[in-house]
């Protein structure tokens, strides 16, 4: 992905390397060791940087509000936006498991534990994306419901019903998450969140294979594997260098043996 | 004399201009930050440049002080700096950038874009 290709080409460079701020004044030390850090890390944060592929919703999420801000419109008034002027994707860290066919049940699993208790949660939705089964026949029809549950409680979060006479086409089912949220202090808990999610006939309980929905995670591209995507409303104005020391905490320790692996590191740096 | 000095005047004016809104164009990849900001590559900024010489203009929106500051620097420039030519009004941009965690973020930050400049 190369963010370029979705934006109006940039403007050709100016002063190029130029680190000293107007009027001959020296940056302060923050930002010296900001651009420091940027100068001697650029290749391997360029490489890390292409390995993390954003998905289409983001993408729309940015493309939208952007476009809203410059005709004066404030992003927080859409209904979408859940009146939060932060929206952070959590790619889905779980495996089906081979070993147990049918798949009865699918747990999604997510890391949130970069988000910050400053913040006022105020949505989260699982985006999972569906496609359409390998053995889809026109004749299969019918009406399921999905469900998604907490895996620790099986406390239904919430369900929709699925027609497979629509279900030719592939797509994304939303569903609300918030409830998993509330009252919940993510950090406190190793900030993993896991919820399931199953698939009966019907009005029955009959829990069916979610393979025979198209929701296995068989030849996934990352753009289509599950986003947990969460709202947030900022309680102070923020600043942007927090995020750049945050950057510059979290890859301060590593090397070049550790490019070997980009997840492994990632794994690392979490731990 | 008195024409030489208003000339001079005049002239010392004419160097630097009014306080007001100028352009600022900001490049994330010129700043090392393309690494963590997917989107925008880069934007219009702008910034406040100029002289708040008495009398102050209205659209600047003087404070108060400023209107005292300006007063006490024309009357004598060696006891008072003039105020200074700052943002009074700021916007949001969308900025879409991956986080700590690796995760892609949209987020609004606020105060990125100088809407309006005046004297404080």
């Amino acid at each position: 992905f190369h963010s370029a290709a979705i934006l109006t080409p940039s403007v050709p460079r100016r002063n190029k390397g130029t680190r000293v701020l107007y009027d001959g004044q020296e940056s302060p030390k923050f930002l010296k060791e900001i651009f420091a850090s940027s100068q001697s890390q650029s290749h391997q944060q360029d490489d890390f940087k292409d390995a993390i592929i954003p998905h289409d919703y983001m993408l729309s999420i940015y493309r939208t509000y952007s476009a809203a801000e410059k005709l004066g419109l404030n992003a927080s008034f859409f209904r979408s936006s859940k009146s939060a002027n932060t929206i952070t994707s959590f790619v889905d860290r779980g495996k089906d498991d081979l070993l147990h066919s049918p798949l009865r049940r699918q747990k999604y699993l997510f890391d949130v534990s970069a988000l910050s208790d400053k913040e006022e949660l105020v949505g989260a939705e699982l985006r999972i994306f569906r496609k359409v089964p390998g053995d889809f026949q026109t004749a299969q029809t019918g009406l399921y419901g999905i469900q998604i549950l907490s895996c620790r409680s099986e406390r239904l979060l919430d369900s929709r019903s699925l027609d497979l006479q629509d279900a030719q086409k592939p797509g994304w089912e939303v569903l609300d998450v918030w409830e998993m949220f509330k009252n919940r202090h993510h950090s406190s808990q190793g900030g993993r969140l896991c919820v399931q999610l199953r698939a009966t006939l019907g009005k029955t309980e009959t829990e069916i294979d979610l393979k025979h929905l198209g929701f296995d995670r068989n030849d996934r591209a990352q753009q289509e594997k599950a986003i947990l995507v969460v709202f947030t409303r900022s309680k102070k104005r923020e600043n942007l260098f927090n995020e750049m020391k945050e950057k510059i905490k979290s890859r301060g320790s590593r090397t070049k043996e550790e490019d070997d692996s980009l997840q492994f590191k990632a794994r690392r740096r979490r731990r | 004399t008195a024409l030489n000095s208003r000339h001079g005047k005049r002239h010392g004016k004419k160097s630097r201009s009014r306080c007001s809104k100028k352009a600022l164009h900001v490049n994330f990849k010129d700043l090392g930050w393309d690494d963590w900001i997917i989107a925008p590559l880069d934007y219009e900024a702008y910034h406040c440049e100029g002289v708040c010489d008495f009398p102050l203009r209205s659209h600047l929106e003087p404070t108060n002080h400023a209107i005292i500051q300006t007063l006490m620097n024309s009357m004598d420039p060696g006891s008072t700096p003039p105020s200074c030519c700052v943002p009074t009004k700021l916007s949001p941009i969308s900025i879409l950038y991956i986080d700590s965690g690796n995760n892609v973020v949209y987020k609004q930050y606020e105060d990125m874009v100088v809407e309006q400049c005046g004297c404080r």
